[in-house]
C-alpha cells in the first residue's frame, strides 16, 4: 500500500495518532499510550480499480473486466483498507478490574482500491 | 459530491480546517474505542489498583503457567465475531472476624454477558502463625433478605495450609453459573479454626491482595450473512 504524503490525490493510508495523554484516557488506560487510527483516502479513478495492496493479477483482471463492459456500467472502485491488525488495550473496566484484550481489525496497515 | 465526480467517504475530511479534522477524528477514535469494549462512556477510576498488587499478581500468574507455554494451551483461538478478555479482579476486603474473612470480586455487566468464562482462579496468601498444618474452609456465598449470606450450592472447599505463601482454587465454573443467573459479584467466605492460631488471609499487605485472573470468550455481535 501507498502512505499518503503532501498533496496525493489517489488512493493511500492517511496516518494519525490519538494520544491518550492528549484526550484525558491514561488514568483508565493502561497500555498503550495512543492508537494508530490510520484511514484511507483519495481517488480510485478505474484504471486503478484492483491496485495497490492486491494481487497484480486480481488488477488485471478487474481491468479486464472493465474493457468487456462497458466502462460507464462498472461501479465505481472505492479506496478502502486492504490490510489491517488488532489493537492490544490493557485498561480499568468501571469496577477497577484489570482487562487485556484485543480488539480486533482496528489499526489500517495498508489501502487499496476495490 | 457532484452526480459524476468519484465520491471517496474519507475526501470529506480534507476539506475540513486541520483543527476541525483532528476533532472529527479524535471523537471516531473515542467512540470506535467504547463501542468496540461495549462501554457506554470512559470507565471514572476511583481506586486504581496498586502497582505492587498489579506486579505481584502478573508475576503470581506467570509462575503458575509453566516456562514456556502459551496463557492457556488447549484453548482453541477466539474465531470471528468472538473477542477474548483476560481479567485481574482483586478483592474487596468485607466484614471480618477473628475467625473468617469475606471477600468480594466485582464483575462488570459488559463482561457478565454473554460471556464464556474458559479459566479463572481465587490466589489467596497466607501467614501462616506457627509450624503445622492449618485447616481453612472456603465456600461462596450470596447475600440473602436478612443481610447475611447464603452458602452457594457449589459446597465448601477445604485447604490444609501448612506454610506463608500463596494457595489456588479453581473458580470457573462458579463465576460461569453465576455470570448465568445474572450476578455480578462474587463473595467468597473464608473460615479458619481459631483455636489453632488462624493463618492469617494478608488482606492489609496491599501485594498480597487476594485476585481473581480469569480468560474469558464474548461473542461480538456482528451482521448475520444472509443466504
Amino acid at each position: 500500500g501507498i502512505d499518503c504524503s503532501g498533496d496525493s490525490r489517489t488512493c493511500c493510508r492517511e496516518e494519525f495518532f490519538v494520544d491518550f495523554k492528549e484526550i484525558g484516557w491514561e488514568d483508565w488506560i493502561i497500555q498503550p499510550e495512543g492508537y494508530h487510527m490510520n484511514y484511507c483516502a483519495g481517488l480510485c479513478p478505474l484504471h486503478m480499480a484492483g491496485i495497490p495492496g492486491l494481487a497484480s493479477s486480481f488488477h488485471t483482471a478487474v481491468l479486464n473486466l472493465i474493457k468487456a463492459n462497458n466502462a460507464d456500467a462498472a461501479v465505481d472502485s472505492c479506496c478502502v483498507p486492504t490490510q489491517r491488525r488488532p489493537l492490544s488495550l490493557l485498561y480499568y473496566d468501571r469496577d477497577s478490574n484489570i482487562v487485556k484484550t484485543d480488539i480486533p481489525d482496528m489499526i489500517v496497515d495498508a489501502c487499496g482500491c476495490t | 459530491a457532484a452526480a459524476k465526480a468519484v465520491w471517496c467517504p474519507a475526501c470529506g475530511l480534507a476539506a475540513l480546517t486541520p483543527t476541525t479534522r483532528r476533532d472529527v477524528l479524535v471523537a471516531l477514535a473515542k467512540q470506535s474505542i467504547l463501542s468496540k469494549l461495549h462501554l457506554p462512556d470512559r470507565p471514572n477510576i476511583t481506586q486504581p489498583t496498586s502497582r505492587g498488587a498489579l506486579l505481584t499478581a502478573l508475576r503470581r500468574i506467570h509462575a503458575q503457567q509453566p516456562v514456556g507455554t502459551a496463557p492457556s494451551p488447549g484453548l482453541p483461538h477466539p474465531g470471528v465475531g468472538e473477542q477474548e478478555y483476560e481479567i485481574l479482579s482483586f478483592a474487596e476486603t468485607g466484614s471480618s472476624t477473628s475467625r473468617s474473612v469475606h471477600l468480594d470480586f466485582h464483575f462488570t455487566r459488559e463482561l457478565a454477558g454473554s460471556t464464556e468464562i474458559l479459566q479463572a482462579t481465587l490466589y489467596l496468601f497466607w501467614a501462616v502463625p506457627s509450624p503445622g498444618m492449618h485447616p481453612i474452609t472456603i465456600r461462596f456465598v450470596h447475600p440473602d433478605p436478612t443481610g447475611g449470606t447464603t452458602p452457594e450450592g457449589g459446597g465448601e472447599t477445604r485447604l490444609e495450609v501448612q506454610r506463608d505463601g500463596w494457595a489456588t482454587l479453581d473458580v470457573g465454573q462458579t463465576i460461569q453459573n453465576l455470570f448465568k443467573q445474572g450476578g455480578q459479584r462474587l463473595s467468597v467466605e473464608l473460615e479458619v479454626m481459631e483455636e489453632q492460631g488462624s493463618p492469617l488471609l494478608a488482606v492489609h499487605n496491599d501485594s498480597h491482595r487476594p485476585f481473581v485472573a480469569a480468560r474469558a470468550r464474548a461473542r461480538t455481535p456482528h451482521r448475520v450473512q444472509r443466504r
